[in-house]
């Protein structure tokens, strides 16, 4: 379902040129469960990022269901977007003047379906992630993992094919975290692909698959 | 250094009342590095603010340094921020138009030292914590985990009396996570003080002490 083929990224930085990506080979299948790992700074959320189709790249070809996924202008990319993915940032990016039930409910907006079904799907996935008692807390009224959590059930709820998810467990507890990695478990099992970066070892040994990523390529594939 | 009797907090949320502390009784003496574990939710932020006088507290009694800390204004919070603590925040809150030797050298501003000798003394605690490479970068070209080292060369600078960091190593993979832990080490030989949130149990380790946090009270203290 994700096909990236010799995949270059560099940032421009004044007149500096970082290459992050130095040709990236990798390829995912529909139901597949995926674990990135590496170091701070390998690159790890610019390919995500260029796998959410939130950022290009420079070299190589990078195909999502089949479809080349080119330089593309921002409308045509967050239909594609809306369509297929679902997205959990590193740094969450909660809308801060809306509760938790309604950024949940954000995405189904594009779906047209009544406000009520949304916010009760909302509250459905809430309650999954263990977050229903903080609905109509603002996200500047939540703990740093109860955002985590929020930000997970916004990814999943329009019930995307592909779920990217930026170190999802990076600000919870063990408890929680198996919370949430149980959850994925389950939405894996009903066909959603996930591609997880973690940096926690036992987090990636739940999945289906860990790939290294050091020096801009991947080194192994597990 | 710092002693908490009996501290509750109570945070206000339309007309509910959310009860968060419920009583804590906390002492940590000078030079110690205690880390502070807990599910999500259950109150670390909260009680971290609190010693780090960023936030009030209902009831009790909170001392640092043997002086009392009660309901006080901004510019004086500030002035003993400045002078005895150093901060790193669950979500870094990095000054994006700064580059990260800028933010990294602020602290020392109020300290009347030269632009010069500033310079010097952050781009000395960036390589320490391995981020010389990136002085010149904003925050939004760094990746997750070098927003949170420049965090952490932040808030040890200006060489604090006590250190207060929120989960330090959230973001970092393990080998970095092991480099900062060294830092930490290194700062509380020199008899700085530390107190740690951290959800990894391998981090809480290298500490003298973990006190675990539910309910709104403390449960044990190791
Ligand atoms: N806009 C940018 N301009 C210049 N360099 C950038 C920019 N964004 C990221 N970088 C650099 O690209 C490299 C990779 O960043 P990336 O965020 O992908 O790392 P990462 O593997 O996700 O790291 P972490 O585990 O710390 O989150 C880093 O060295 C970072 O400094
Ligand atoms: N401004 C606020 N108004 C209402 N409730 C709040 C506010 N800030 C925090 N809370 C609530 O207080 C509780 C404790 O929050 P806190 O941030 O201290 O948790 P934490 O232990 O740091 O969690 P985490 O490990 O997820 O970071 C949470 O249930 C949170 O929803
Ligand atoms: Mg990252
Ligand atoms: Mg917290």
């Amino acid at each position: 379902i994700l096909s990236l083929k010799n995949v270059y990224k560099t940032y421009l930085q004044g007149k500096n040129h970082i290459p992050v990506l130095r040709g990236i080979t990798l390829t995912v299948r529909a139901g597949e469960m995926v674990s990135i790992m590496g170091s701070s700074g390998s690159g790890k959320s610019t390919l995500l990022n260029i796998i959410g189709l939130l950022d290009d790249y420079d070299q190589g070809e990078y195909l999502l269901n089949g479809t080349l996924m080119g330089k593309m202008n921002e409308s045509k990319a967050a239909r594609l977007r809306n369509r297929h993915l679902g997205f959990v940032f590193q740094s969450f990016h909660l809308i801060g003047f809306k509760t938790a039930l309604e950024n949940v409910a954000l995405p189904l907006f594009f779906q047209k379906i009544s406000r009520k079904k949304r916010n009760q799907k909302a509250m459905e996935y809430l309650d999954r992630l263990g977050m229903a008692q903080w609905a109509n807390h603002l996200p500047n009224e939540l703990s740093g993992g109860q955002k985590q959590r929020v930000a997970i059930a916004r990814a999943m709820i329009a019930d995307p094919s592909v779920i990217l998810a930026d170190e999802p467990t990076g600000a919870l507890d063990s408890t929680t975290s198996l919370e949430v990695m149980k959850v994925f478990k389950e939405i894996n099992a009903q066909g959603i692909t996930l591609v997880v970066i973690t940096h926690e070892r036992d987090i990636a040994a739940m999945t289906d698959r860990i790939v290294f990523l050091q020096d801009g390529v991947i080194q192994t594939d597990e």
